[in-house]
């Protein structure tokens, strides 16, 4: 994947850290002390879907390649930024009763994105 | 949200001005956190807990058990650790309760639970252990039913684990989990002593999928 750079036009992946203290989340959010969501975002044009490293597949490039050939190649041809690699984030949190809960919610840190 | 002829906001446009969607960020990120916890809203503590007794729950909580499930059946799994409420004490007997959320109660399957208490043995105790019973009261209301006994041997003063069984597992999964401690000596009494050594519940608990169908 690619990280995205001061006007980065083409698919890639934008740096977001969720600083809990920040939204005042701190006190039932005991660790970790804040969330890197991350996304995607940015141009997928066609001829770029199945390229190596921005392609979120090889069963992704060829449905690229059909919709390139049915959409005669115009720039809308449904190829989205997104993402290609996710990992859990930990939490470690008070709930209601004051019970202390350990969790680790899937898929919410985007790690990598491509072109769909 | 797809919009009528509109793609994705992610498709197609140009990367996003961060500093001008920060809010709508923060927002997101606020949202997609609490519907993964299944939270309306962020919970409101009504009961601190305090910072010691914290720091002692988490160094004595075992690491996950990877070996419960295999990897394709684990769902979204949680580690709980209930404080108890000390009720009706006397001297070798002690009242524990220990709560779990409404989205705890039929939203989740308990798999583990295990209490975890501090006993401290009187200083003129002799190498003879100290028997502990601990006793799992059935549903809410009928205090007096016994769902299940534990016996346990203290020989020295600290922290006891006690894995428990089916009936309290059941009672976690159902919001409401009542203990008696009974002790031979003057043991149990210790219980209640210092904020720091507050006994808990440490459960391993999985969430139930929507779809899941039980076969007999």
């Amino acid at each position: 994947g690619i990280e995205c750079q001061s006007g980065s036009r083409m698919c890639c992946r934008q740096e977001f850290f969720v600083d809990f203290r920040e939204i005042g989340w701190h006190d039932w959010i005991i660790q970790p002390e804040g969330y890197a969501m991350n996304f995607c975002t940015g141009q997928c044009p066609l001829h770029v879907a199945g390229m190596p490293g921005l392609a979120a597949s090889f069963h992704t490039a060829v449905l690229s390649l059909l919709k390139a050939n049915t959409a005669g190649g115009t720039a809308a041809g449904g190829s989205c930024c997104v993402p290609t690699a996710r990992r859990p984030l930990s939490l470690l949190y008070y709930d209601r009763d004051s019970n202390i809960v350990k969790t680790d919610i899937p898929d919410m840190v985007v790690e990598a994105c491509g072109c769909s | 949200t797809p919009r009528a002829a509109r793609p994705c906001p992610a498709c197609g446009g140009p990367a996003l001005d961060l500093e001008n969607h920060r809010e709508l960020l923060l927002e997101l990120a606020k949202r997609s956190i609490l519907d993964k916890l299944h939270l309306r809203q962020r919970p409101t503590l009504s009961r601190p807990v305090p910072r010691a007794a914290l720091r002692t729950a988490l160094q004595r909580l075992p690491g996950p058990p990877q070996w419960l499930l295999g990897e394709a059946d684990r769902g979204q799994e949680y580690e709980i650790i209930s404080f108890a409420d000390t009720g009706l004490s006397d001297i070798n007997q002690t009242r524990l309760d220990f709560h779990f959320s409404e989205r705890t109660a039929g939203g989740v399957e308990v798999r583990q639970a295990s209490l975890v208490f501090f006993a401290q043995l009187p200083p003129n105790t002799t190498q003879t252990p100290t028997t502990v019973k601990v006793l799992v009261l059935g549903p809410r209301g009928t205090n007096l039913t016994l769902a299940s006994q534990h016996l346990l041997k203290v020989r020295a003063s600290g922290w006891h684990q006690l894995p428990l069984g089916p009936a309290a597992q059941a009672a976690c999964s159902q919001g409401h989990l009542a203990l008696e401690l009974v002790a031979e000596s003057q043991v149990a009494q210790s219980l209640l002593g210092g904020a720091s050594r507050r006994p808990f519940v440490a459960a391993q608990v999985r969430a139930r999928g929507k779809h899941r169908v039980r076969r007999r």
